[in-house]
């Protein structure tokens, strides 16, 4: 249906003659759906919707590209801007990286996806269970951890997550990649969110990514602000884009925190899981 | 003076707006605003009329509308024995919390329960729903995993007749509505069980996608009614006005922690007053 809403769009820019103002707020205001439908934010969507009307109406088309074919490239410049071009993942010789998230978005498997990823490019890596809440999350870690065949330390009856950390450490010394999975939490879980903080001093991490599920609609941004204040993120992993969701709560993800998203999860096995392609997630989005 | 469309317009601007801001999604927030400019447009209101408040009033009882009520306990008080519910899902929403807290609920309610650890293809989901069924002190029937999902399912109910039990909660793994093959297993599995109730299991958080996943499971299996977890993250939850209006079955149940009385009969005239104070 989000095709079909854009190819009515196109269809409405490439059968018209010329393109006037008129013909640019509408073409605007099918854009803003698509957004919406995305789940982009709503003042992000307003916001958009003034600059890609000004660009439009004001600046000249590049020689050899109709008015129309003008407007069509702004959208997707300005999403692009928001987003930045396409990074491989920058990979130092040793690093440590901590996974954060609300509760559900996709943690515990993207730890093991990135621990087979940076073996795959040549660093050891290990991870950390310190998940001390969620009933069997150690089984979970180990069961998926060895498909990846990743060592992992966790304590199965532990309940002070900093205390598995510390030695946590200890046992990761000869590793490259230390991966520290969490228990999940919302910013209105003030004893969890002082949890993660504590968490963060002790790991003393380069990476924090905070792990978004696509399907996270309009609290994003306000989420994703609230762990970018409490601990500083580096990055964002969006995961379950292999579903219907669009996954426009990013945007503002990475317009709240000054981010970028690192990686994408395309479905649960330990292989899916991709650099971020911001042509591809826009194209998605627009369809 | 006359509503016309341009003013009914404008005074339902702001209200669309808080409607998507709360995760309404678009196309139900479209079908509450068409509901509400039926209900008004080319009428004429006194002078002194608040038309403000009178739309806004107009298009909380337009919301309210989308809801059917729905008594979760009173159904299985009056249904047969054992009474099978399937709970089904995208990954990750809460579906296997949620049926510690139903079985907590119907076990201080007086139901005998069991419960079918019926994922059988997560890593941990056997362990998990077995810690929480031994906190719960509540029988879990499970196989190994990878094993055929309903056949435990099947188990359990068999286990549930023979021992003459009340309630049947049948823990099923997430699943995508874009993957076939799991879309399918999920058909057998109810086709299998025969549940009296299959039950979506959605997150407050979530937005647009909702309306078209619970849509393709509503195909492969009708869907019976709904429970929205994570209400407690400080979302306004429009996914549940998205889900009921898409539904048109009840939403029984708000998931508000993670504890396993976490658990609050919906109410939907309070919701919607929480979206649209
Ligand atoms: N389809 C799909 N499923 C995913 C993806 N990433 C994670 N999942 C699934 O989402 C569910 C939740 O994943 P977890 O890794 O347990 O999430 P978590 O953040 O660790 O959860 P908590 O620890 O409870 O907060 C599981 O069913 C995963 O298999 C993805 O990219 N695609
Ligand atoms: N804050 C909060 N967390 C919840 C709620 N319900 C479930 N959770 C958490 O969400 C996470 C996922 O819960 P699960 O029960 O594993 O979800 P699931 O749908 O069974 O996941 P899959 O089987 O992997 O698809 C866990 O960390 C739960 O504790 C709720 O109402 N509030
Ligand atoms: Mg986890
Ligand atoms: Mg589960």
């Amino acid at each position: 249906k989000l095709s079909d809403s854009l190819t009515g769009v196109i269809k409405k820019i490439t059968r018209a003659p010329f393109i006037d103002e008129k013909l640019v707020k509408e073409v605007v205001r099918d854009i803003q759906r698509s957004l919406l439908v995305s789940d982009v934010n709503v003042r992000l969507v307003m916001d958009l919707s003034k600059r890609i009307e000004e660009r439009a109406l004001q600046q000249k088309a590049i020689a050899g590209l109709t008015k129309k074919e003008h407007v069509i490239k702004v959208v997707y410049e300005e999403l692009i801007s928001l987003l930045g071009e396409k990074q491989d993942y920058h990979l130092p010789t040793k690093t440590r990286v901590m996974l954060i998230g609300i509760q559900g978005s996709g943690k515990t498997t993207t730890s093991v996806k990135l621990a087979k990823f940076f073996s795959k490019k040549g660093l050891r890596p290990f991870i950390i269970a310190a998940d001390t809440y969620r009933p069997a999350a150690y089984d979970q870690l180990l069961q998926l951890a060895e498909k990846a065949n990743v060592k992992v330390y966790g304590e199965p009856e532990g309940k002070d997550p900093v205390k598995i950390v510390e030695s946590g450490l200890e046992k990761a010394a000869h590793a490259d990649a230390v991966i520290l999975d969490t228990a999940g939490r919302h910013k209105s879980e003030e004893e969890l969110f002082r949890e993660m903080k504590e968490l963060a001093q002790r790991f003393r991490p380069d990476e924090k990514l905070l792990v978004i599920d696509s399907n996270l609609g309009q609290s994003a941004g306000k989420q994703a602000a609230a762990f970018h204040k409490a601990i500083g993120l580096t990055g964002v992993v969006l995961t379950k884009l292999d579903g219907s969701a669009k996954g426009g709560g990013a945007l503002s993800a990475v317009a709240e925190t000054g981010t970028k998203i690192r990686f994408v999860g395309l479905g649960e096995g330990i292989d899916d899981l991709e650099i971020f392609d911001p042509e591809r997630f826009v194209s998605r989005i627009l369809g | 003076a006359v509503l016309d469309e341009n003013r009914l317009d404008e005074l339902l601007f702001d209200l669309e707006l808080a409607l998507i801001e709360s995760d309404v999604a678009l196309e139900v927030v479209d079908a509450v605003k068409a509901d509400v400019k039926a209900a008004l447009l080319g009428r004429s209101f006194g002078r002194g009329a608040d038309l403000s408040a009178i739309v806004k009033q107009a298009l909380r009882d337009s919301v309210k509308k989308v809801f059917v009520d729905g008594d979760l306990l009173e159904i299985i008080r009056e249904g047969k024995r054992p009474f099978v519910i399937v709970f089904v899902g995208v990954n990750g929403t809460g579906k296997t919390t949620t049926i510690a807290k139903v079985a907590r609920l119907l076990e201080r309610e007086g139901f005998s329960t069991v419960i079918a650890a019926a994922d059988t293809y997560r890593a941990g989901a056997i362990e998990q729903i077995e810690k929480h069924a031994s906190n719960l002190g509540v029988r879990l029937i499970k196989q190994g995993r990878g094993a055929d999902s309903a056949a435990v399912a099947f188990d359990a109910i068999e286990h549930a007749r023979a021992r003459g039990l009340d309630v049947v909660l049948i823990d099923t793994a997430g699943r995508m509505d874009t993957n076939v093959n799991l879309m399918d297993e999920l058909k057998k599995v109810v086709r299998v069980s025969r549940p009296d109730l299959v039950l979506f299991v959605g997150d407050a958080l979530s937005g647009n996608a909702v309306v078209e996943q619970v849509r393709t499971f509503h195909q492969y299996t009708p869907i019976d009614g709904a429970i929205i977890t994570k209400a407690d993250a400080d979302a306004k939850g429009g996914s549940a006005i998205s889900i009921a209006a898409t539904l048109k079955r009840p939403v029984f149940f708000l998931g508000t922690g993670q504890g396993y009385d976490d658990l609050q009969r919906f109410n939907g005239s309070w919701f919607v007053d929480q979206i649209l104070p």
